[in-house]
């Protein structure tokens, strides 16, 4: 049921996703503070279909060139390819200080034993700034292949990114930044190369007092 | 945005990607 339904390929499916700050209090309490997450979620045939995007509406605010998300979407498979709009919370007071913990967590299930590599590229005006390449063996529980990328620091461009966001007076000139900020996430079969999951995010500001939202859509090529 | 950067509104997206959830 989560084929259609959640970020999830014919062989690789996503638990959760979030990126975030951890504060320490005192020698016992950590403050966690998410800056975008998307928990777990458990669809059922019931469930409505996500709604589609023309992934050439996104096109140009990723790679185009070589290996850029035309040529990716094009190899496929074509239900592997995701569009998320995070609504990001910066409802936090962020100062310098070298206890702080900057990380991203994911997790991944999968019915297959296999090695996986993550390539996150954080891209400005759709052109790759940086990117960070993980690889990730399964573990057997519970009858399926888990895959935890845990607490993966987050790298000093986007460290630097937030601090900068967060200076900026007004919410709609932090969207305006935001505007030309994406992130291409490609999961792949270490071995076979094969895609198992492409996720394109794209941002805003949450004006939420709930924290961080997310809209999740297929991307496809009517 | 510079020349040839079209605005996110003026593309085809779907009119939940402008509505932030309220949950």
């Amino acid at each position: 049921p989560w084929q259609g339904r959640s970020i999830a390929g014919c062989k690789l499916r996503m638990l959760e996703f979030s990126a975030f700050l951890e504060q320490p209090q005192d020698p016992e309490t950590v403050n966690k503070h998410l800056f975008v997450h998307i928990g777990q979620s458990n669809p059922t045939y019931s469930d409505p279909y996500l709604e589609a995007v023309d992934i050439r509406q996104i096109y140009d605010k990723f790679p185009e060139k070589k290996g850029g998300l035309k040529e990716l979407f094009e190899k496929g498979p074509p239900n592997a390819f995701f569009l998320v709009k995070f609504w990001a919370d910066l409802s936090i007071n962020l100062q310098d200080d070298s206890s702080f913990f900057y990380g991203v967590s994911s997790q991944y299930e999968s019915a297959e034993n296999m090695i996986i590599t993550s390539s996150t590229k954080v891209c400005s005006f759709g052109k790759q700034v940086v990117e960070k390449v993980e690889t990730e063996y399964a573990r057997f529980e519970s009858g399926r292949y888990v895959f935890r990328i845990h607490r993966s620091p987050l790298c000093e461009y986007m460290i630097n990114f937030i601090h900068k966001l967060k200076h900026l007076p007004e919410k709609y000139m932090m969207n305006s930044v935001l505007e030309n900020f994406t992130i291409l996430q490609v999961v792949t079969n270490r071995d076979t190369l094969e895609t198992l999951l492409c996720i394109a995010y794209v941002f805003e500001v949450s004006t939420s007092e709930h924290g961080a939202q997310h809209h999740i859509y297929r991307l496809l090529k009517d | 945005n510079p020349a040839g950067h079209v605005p996110m509104r003026a593309r085809q997206l779907p009119a939940s990607f402008w509505q932030e959830p309220r949950t």
